[in-house]
């Protein structure tokens, strides 16, 4: 089953 | 002193309805030009990101930069007291303000209601969010995509969205069975928020939690349309516009193949 990933995969802290 | 005179109510209201159940707290950042919201899920696979810029206020005053810290429920609760068409005013000091006044008039000026809400203090993260030039973009009736969220999600908890030139698919599957609902690409355009337009870069397939969509889709009392913007790999956007001054701008991380 695919797994979830979170923002911070993709986007960077500010 | 910041000082913001919405003439439509119902608008802050439906933006309310559209952020409280994905983000409890948020932090309002208000300055000459916008007000902006930016807040994450508490598990941090979901983001919303709303803008609502000065034009949009009978009259708007920020002579300095100011941040509200705002629970989503404490100010849904005042505004479940507006009328659509009640005129909102939103008040706050601009050194450091730990509460934020909101005054409802009634249309008819006979009525007006005043409320004090306090401030919290969030320390939440923000992310950088870069522009993207994005693979694929769905622009497609708000009520259809809502609709299309909410049957799917009877069938399994994650929708595959493929688009190719000619169209875009839905697909979830679970014990009760497998769906899949596929809008082909409107050829004639004749009313906006009835037809499917697919700007298609390059085919995408994607699998994102319907959990997380049908939060976003309490924003479609926002706009008739709503698009979709896709890359193979990178979280989805949707985003709802607020008329010409602003938008509601969801992202979404996708669920990857192991």
């Amino acid at each position: 089953t695919p797994i979830q990933n979170d923002l911070q995969e993709f986007y960077s802290l500010a | 002193m910041f000082e913001a005179k919405l003439q439509q109510g119902g608008l802050l209201k439906k933006i309310l309805e559209s952020v409280k159940d994905l983000v409890v707290d948020g932090l309002w950042d208000c300055d000459g030009a916008a007000i902006t919201l930016q807040g994450m899920d508490s598990s941090h696979v979901a983001l919303v990101e709303m803008l609502l810029r000065a034009e949009a206020f009978e009259h708007y005053r920020c002579d300095r930069n100011v941040t509200l810290g705002m629970n989503h429920n404490h100010l849904s609760k005042i505004l479940k007291c507006a009328n659509n068409d009640d005129i909102v005013i939103l008040k706050a000091a601009d050194q450091n303000p730990d509460s934020c006044s909101l005054i409802l008039e009634s249309k008819n000026g006979e009525k007006t209601s005043d409320f004090v809400v306090s401030l919290v203090r969030i320390d939440t993260d923000q992310l950088g969010i870069p522009e993207t030039e994005y693979s694929a973009h769905v622009k497609m009736s708000s009520g259809e995509f809502q609709r299309i969220c909410r049957d799917l999600s009877q069938f399994g908890d994650a929708v595959q969205i493929t688009c190719s030139k000619q169209d875009v698919k839905f697909s979830s599957s679970g014990e009760t069975g497998k769906a899949n609902i596929t809008l082909t690409h409107s050829a004639t355009v004749d009313k906006e928020e009835e037809s499917v337009t697919v700007d298609l870069k390059e085919p995408v397939d994607l699998t994102f939690a319907l959990r997380f969509l049908n939060l976003f889709t309490k924003a479609t009392p926002i706009s008739d349309t709503v698009t979709l913007s896709l890359s193979q790999e990178a979280p989805l956007v949707v985003e709802y516009k607020i008329g010409d001054s602003g938008h509601i701008r969801y992202f979404l991380a996708p669920k990857i193949q192991e």
